[in-house]
């Protein structure tokens, strides 16, 4: 389902050149639960963005579905994006001026889905993560952890075949996380969803099947819940 | 050092009230460690920003070193925020165009110190917290939890006499929030620093000497370490 090759990635910063993915080689299979652990600034969220389309690599290849799309023009990739990909953002980016439930509801309006329908999908996935309550509120009028489960369920509404959430449970108290996690599960074994997790929390890290760590760009090593 | 007496706050929102906080009574001593604990959503942030000036109490009162500074005026409220108070934010609220450093140096240049010794100063408090590598990258370039840090660092700076700091180890791992941890003890021990901290992480609420939960909005239990 996905599978990157050599990736790199540098920014140009002052002047001089900075490399922060040191050729990264990965494959995630179709209906994985993985879950990616490693320091601060270590590049996970980097790698996540590359991931998602979001962002491109400096060098390397990204197989999605056996279609190289690091290299495809941006109208493309936004379409593949908007198809395939539920992201949850480390930092939530949710629109200051519209309510949880219109955050949620775009990621449909996008793929042209009708007011209502939208309406009531996203109210039901609002409904999943404990968010209807707030539906009418705008983000400055959410907690962090509120704010976070509408991120969540805008990643979800739209029913995305891989969902890549880069440290979905960090605002959570535990009970809301595991919560959330819960949810995630569900997905993956239901629905045969592809997960990609992003964690500090090693209480969620263990209930990925599988999980690799990053440190200082590159991968450095692998635990499969069978090597435990 | 800090008392709150039948603290409460009440938004309105969409033409209804929605009474967040009911009725708090809270006192800090000097030199405290006080963990502030509960559900997402419980009030936790609306509470730390009552005690960091940065919101009124819609009723109560709020002692500050015995004087009741709820009603003061804007301006006076600003004055004393910036000579007693460190805030460190659960959205962290860096200033996008201003590198790291420059963020730092922030309520240094409010209080009139020259540019030479707040750049000394900030650079020394961001070695503290391992980000004196990234002095001069704007927020957009760095990391989530290098953003926390960066977030944690003009918490410091001013050398504030009360440091409140809403979930400031959300985004990092374990080895680093130990770090922060130890750094905020380290202030409360050797310089008598009165430290309130919420989190999510039971690890980090441990350590502190005594904690209370917030649920809707009210205080429904104390915990110290010497009941345990
Ligand atoms: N636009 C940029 N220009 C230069 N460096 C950048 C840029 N964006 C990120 N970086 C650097 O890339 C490194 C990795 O960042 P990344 O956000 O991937 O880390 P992370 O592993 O997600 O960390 P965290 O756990 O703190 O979220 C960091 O050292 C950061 O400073
Ligand atoms: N401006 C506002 N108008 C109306 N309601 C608000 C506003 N700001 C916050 N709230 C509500 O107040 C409640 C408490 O918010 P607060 O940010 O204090 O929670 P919290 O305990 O810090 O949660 P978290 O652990 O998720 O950060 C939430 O239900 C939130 O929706
Ligand atoms: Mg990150
Ligand atoms: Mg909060």
């Amino acid at each position: 389902m996905i599978e990157l090759k050599g990736i790199t990635r540098t920014y140009m910063i002052g002047g001089t050149s900075q490399t922060i993915l040191h050729g990264i080689d990965l494959k995630v299979e179709d209906g994985e639960f993985l879950g990616i652990i490693g320091p601060s600034g270590s590049g996970k969220s980097t790698l996540m963005n590359i991931i998602g389309l979001l962002d491109r690599p400096t060098t390397g290849q990204y197989f999605l579905q056996d279609e190289d799309v690091a290299q495809l023009d941006d109208d493309r990739r936004s379409i593949i994006r908007n198809q395939f990909i539920g992201f949850v953002f480390q930092m939530f980016f949710l629109l200051p001026r519209l309510t949880a439930l219109e955050n949620v509801m775009l990621p449909l309006s996008y793929r042209g889905v009708p007011e209502a329908k939208a309406k009531e999908m996203s109210m039901q996935m609002l409904e999943r993560v404990e968010m209807a309550y707030r539906a009418d509120h705008k983000p400055s009028a959410l907690s962090g952890g509120q704010q976070q489960r509408v991120a969540i369920a805008r990643a979800l509404v739209g029913d995305p075949k891989v969902i890549l959430a880069d440290e979905p449970t960090g605002a959570l108290d535990s009970k809301t996380s595991q919560d959330v996690m819960n949810l995630f599960m569900k997905l993956q074994q239901e629905e045969k969803k592809t997960v990609v997790l992003i964690t500090h929390d090693m209480k969620i890290a263990d209930q990925c099947k599988r999980h690799i760590e990053v440190q200082d760009g590159r991968l450095v090593q692998e635990t499969s819940v069978g090597d435990q």
